[in-house]
This record gives structure tokens, sequence and C-alpha cells, in this order.
């Protein structure tokens, strides 16, 4: 349930 | 990118520049918490580390090394260049009650156990309490140079509109990250007091120094 998000955040 | 976050990230590159542009112009680190800036380099340290082994874009690359420089910059600024400014007395927040928690919450709580990913995910726990210090030694010292607190307006403003990208791109991508949102929302309550005197400033009494009661 901790879905990821892409690492396209700073 | 949604305009969300490019909000968010203008208006957390508008507040390291205001630091940085505070300290250098007026000579002084007097009302920074010395601490609460480790903090922030130890974050984008921790969470930069893909700079040169996962391109996304130029923009990524590009606000990912200015934000690096900005915060070391204002390491030097504070610790060497402006040393004799830097006020020992009332940056007394015990930094160890951030960083052991996080380091032991990264561990155990983290979208995948990999060396990059706790890393990524112990820069966003820190994050969130990386302000303390600050917050602290400005309740310490029972007020905020104006522009420390344009500072701290625009630093607690990014994570505010982050959380406004999470909730579009939710809707919008079906994306979402519980450890970023759950940290984001911890990081901008923390602000919260802070934001309320800020922006009844205007109103209240001594509008000049912003005095946050303790």
């Amino acid at each position: 349930f901790l879905k990821k998000l892409n690492k396209d955040e700073l | 990118m949604n305009v969300f976050r490019l909000a968010g990230d203008i208006s957390h590159l508008l507040a390291i520049i205001i630091l940085l542009l505070k300290i250098w112009t007026s000579r002084s680190c007097a009302g920074i918490s010395g601490k609460s800036q480790v903090m922030f380099a130890i974050t984008y340290t921790a969470r930069y580390l893909d700079l040169f082994t996962n391109f996304i874009s130029l923009y990524n690359s590009t606000m990912k090394i200015i934000f690096l420089g900005a915060a070391y910059a204002t390491l030097y600024l504070i610790y060497v260049r402006f040393k004799a400014t830097y006020d020992h007395n009332h940056d007394t927040f015990r930094v160890e009650f951030l960083l052991i928690p996080t380091v032991i919450l990264s561990v155990l709580i983290n979208h995948d156990f990999s060396p990059l990913e706790i890393l990524w995910t112990f820069s966003i726990y820190l994050e969130s309490v990386a302000i303390l210090p600050q917050l602290f030694m400005v309740s310490k010292t029972g007020e905020a140079e104006s522009i420390t607190s344009h500072y701290l307006f625009a630093l607690g403003s990014y994570r505010a509109l982050y959380i406004i990208n999470w909730v579009y791109r939710y809707y919008a991508e079906g994306f979402y990250d519980l450890i970023a949102i759950v940290a984001g929302v911890v990081q901008t309550v923390l602000y919260c007091d802070f934001f309320y005197l800020y922006i009844t400033k205007g109103s209240r009494a001594n509008a000049t120094e912003m005095s946050i009661e303790a």
C-alpha cells in the first residue's frame, strides 16, 4: 500500500 | 511536472536564496539555526545521491546541484565565514533526537530495503523535522528578523505546495507515495503556528519583528 512515486521529484 | 510542484520548487529555491542573501548582505547569521542548516545539507546529500547515476531531466539535475550547493554554501557562511556571529547560546536543539529516530524509522518503514532507497527515505523523514531547531531558536529568542520570517514562509510553503502536487498526481496519474505524503504533512503542520503568526503579522502591534510565543 506504500505505493512508490517514481523518483522524479526533488 | 505540474504547476503545484513547479511553484513548490520555486518557493524552495526562493527560501534558500533569501537565506543566503540575508547572511551575506547582513554579514551575520544571527537568529539562524546552524543545526537546521546541517540537517538540510544531510537531507539533500542523502536524497540526491542519484544525481550522477539516474538522469531524469536537465531541470531535475540543475535544481539538485543548486540545492546541494546552496546548502553547503550556507553551512560555510555560518560555520566558517561569519562564525563569530553564530548564536551558539540559542541554537541548542538536541539534533540527536531528530537523527536517531529518523534513521531507525527509515530502516523500518521504506519502499525497498536497498541502500539508495533507505537513504532517500531517511532524507524524507529528516527533512520533515529539520526545521525544528530553527523554530525552537526563534521561539527561544522570542523573535525573528522579518527576512528570516520570509525565509521560513517560503520554506514552509514549498512542502505545502508539494502536498497539493501529490493530490493532483493521485487524481491525474494515479501515483502516490505515502512515505513522502505523510512526512510532507508532518513537515507542513510544524509550520502552522508560524504561518498563522506570519499572516496575521500585519494586524498585530509589533509588525516589525515577528514574535513567536514559546
